[in-house]
């Protein structure tokens, strides 16, 4: 599969570029947590596409941002 | 008492039409 890049995104309409973002982040991140990849990549997805292509890039900067996610997903649903 | 924030995060699902927040709608 080829790396996304910036131009590829652009060229796509706006939900069609979450959704490019979340097929290349999704198996990125249900190998780190299978269970929860779903709900963790629907999170990632509210953040800017900028910084989504930084994360895809960057896999120190992905780990990072999923065990943020995971972090407020668990607080959330402990309430 | 509540419950708007029952159904996120919404979930990715690969191969499944992303509609992220617009689904929150009804």
């Amino acid at each position: 599969q080829e790396p996304l890049t910036s131009s590829m995104l652009a060229a796509a309409p706006p939900q069609e570029q979450k959704q490019l973002l979340g097929e290349r982040l999704y198996p990125l991140i249900h190998s780190m947590h299978s269970a929860l990849a779903g709900k963790i990549t629907g999170m990632l997805l509210e953040i800017d596409n900028s910084e989504l292509l930084h994360m895809l890039e960057s896999p120190e900067s992905l780990h990072a941002k999923v065990e943020e996610a995971v972090a407020v997903l668990q607080a959330h649903q402990a309430k | 008492s509540n419950g708007s924030s029952i159904s996120w995060p919404p979930e990715f699902h690969p191969g499944v039409p992303w509609k992220g927040l617009q689904n929150i709608d009804p």
